[in-house]
């Protein structure tokens, strides 16, 4: 069975479709099978892989509302080893024809129970709420990585956040539910505000933050716009190399070593 | 009656917040009477004036199910002219309350025409996503600011809400919806994506495009930690002589001459 990762935090912008790909497309490199699943509507998660939602005629949402299997709507990427689910528009109607559904909350965990045997990870990218497509994500998911940005609304959110993740685990929609742990991004330590920030987390939360931190670097801010991974992009970059120890860190941390 | 400006884009982290309330400060500073309403549930607004939703017993939320009058939950901030109508807890649970209501789009518009007569402007701060918190304050507005951070995730997104808003304009939610401009924000020149996606942004949108620019500036991040707009923390500063820039531009094309 693959470990299940959802990348979640309700605060926008923080990070998290530049998590989900960068970690998954590391992952790969390291030489992991990985599936990559677009549960946002807005679909920057298959843009920024090269696959944009307006081109894709079938994907996560088919999924979701029972109408194909997982492996008919898997695509292969441009990196070995790195396949998508992506994101079509009608993602953005699937929250709404979930409402009254059965197992409204489990779609994704089945499909992925069923029919994601092949790969060694699975990374969701979730929107910026705590929605029913987040609900799925969080509800499939072995651990979840909490993206934070290093700045102050960010870290106000993060408490709901955690208490969130707890009432998913404590109420039984996911009992085995554990935080991945927590990732500092756009981290500019030469400002006090940074540097604050990081320091509060640490105190704060301990082991559970990641050791990697992702800097403020231009070249994550680009890639997407070439359709491409930081590694296919700018493989030397301050970016590559911060995705990279996250990978391996997470490695250590699921696989023990 | 008070001209009311929804602010708003589903994409996360673009300076939603940041602008409602830095704008809504530089208009009341131009000695116009102003309500900055905070419709997302995170709350950033409210505690990036000072009045933090934990702290608050009444709010919005309130006014949308019909417990409370807009005028029994309004509050002043340290800046003069500036009164918040701010987030609860109860906030978050509304979207879901409001399903089956009545008038459900219009609980926000039906309470701002009756009983915020003695305002000149109302600014909404709405959260990412397009749900009935959003649409509220899109049939409440009479122009919307979409705030564009110069990024490409940013620039992929827009098309889908200027969509969005001329369905509200057309569908019959809110006819008279105008978009009052487009504002770059996060703006760094000295970046070669910055300068792309402004001048992409400029040559698609034409006029559209506010003059005014925002640009990245680290007052502006550290404000809200203060519980301050940037005038009050900073008014020297890029950001709030931007943001007056914009105050004034906006009464222009609001206040004609
Ligand atoms: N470490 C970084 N350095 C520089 N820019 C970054 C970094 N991480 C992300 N970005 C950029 O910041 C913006 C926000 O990041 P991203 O879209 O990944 O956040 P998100 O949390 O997925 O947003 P949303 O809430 O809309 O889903 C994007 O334009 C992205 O390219
Ligand atoms: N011009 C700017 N320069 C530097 N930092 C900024 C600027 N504008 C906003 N910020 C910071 O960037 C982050 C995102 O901004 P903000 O929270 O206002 O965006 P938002 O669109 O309201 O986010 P959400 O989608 O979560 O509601 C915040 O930490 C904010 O302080
Ligand atoms: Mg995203
Ligand atoms: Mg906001």
């Amino acid at each position: 069975m693959p470990r299940v990762i959802a990348i979640s935090n309700q605060k926008g912008g923080v990070g998290k479709t530049t998590t989900a790909i960068n970690l998954a497309a590391a992952l790969a490199l390291e030489d992991r099978s990985v599936l990559l699943v677009d549960l946002d509507p807005q679909g920057n998660c298959s843009s920024g892989v090269g696959l944009p939602k307006s081109e894709n005629k079938h994907g996560i949402a088919d999924v979701l509302l029972g109408f194909r299997e997982l492996r008919d709507v898997v695509v292969p990427t441009e990196v070995d080893g790195l396949h998508l689910a992506a994101a079509t528009r009608e993602l953005v109607g699937v929250e709404v024809e979930l409402v009254d559904a059965d197992e409204r909350e489990f779609r994704l965990r089945g499909a992925l129970r069923s029919q994601a045997s092949q790969y060694d990870y699975v990374v969701l990218d979730c929107p910026p709420s705590l929605g029913m497509l987040t609900v799925n994500g969080l509800a499939a998911a072995d651990g979840v990585v909490i993206p934070l940005q290093a700045e102050y609304y960010a870290m106000e959110g993060l408490g709901e956040l955690l208490r969130a993740v707890k009432q998913i685990r404590k109420g039984g929609l996911n009992r085995d539910l554990k935080t991945s742990g927590i990732l500092l991004t756009m981290v500019d330590r030469r400002t006090r505000l940074g540097r604050d920030v990081c320091e509060q987390a640490r105190q704060v939360f301990g082991a559970d933050v990641f050791d990697a931190e992702i800097p403020r670097n231009i070249r994550l801010a680009e890639a997407p716009s070439f359709g491409k991974p930081i590694h296919a992009y700018d493989p030397l970059s301050r970016g590559a190399l911060a995705y990279t120890h996250l990978a391996l860190e997470l490695i250590a941390r699921e696989e023990g070593g």
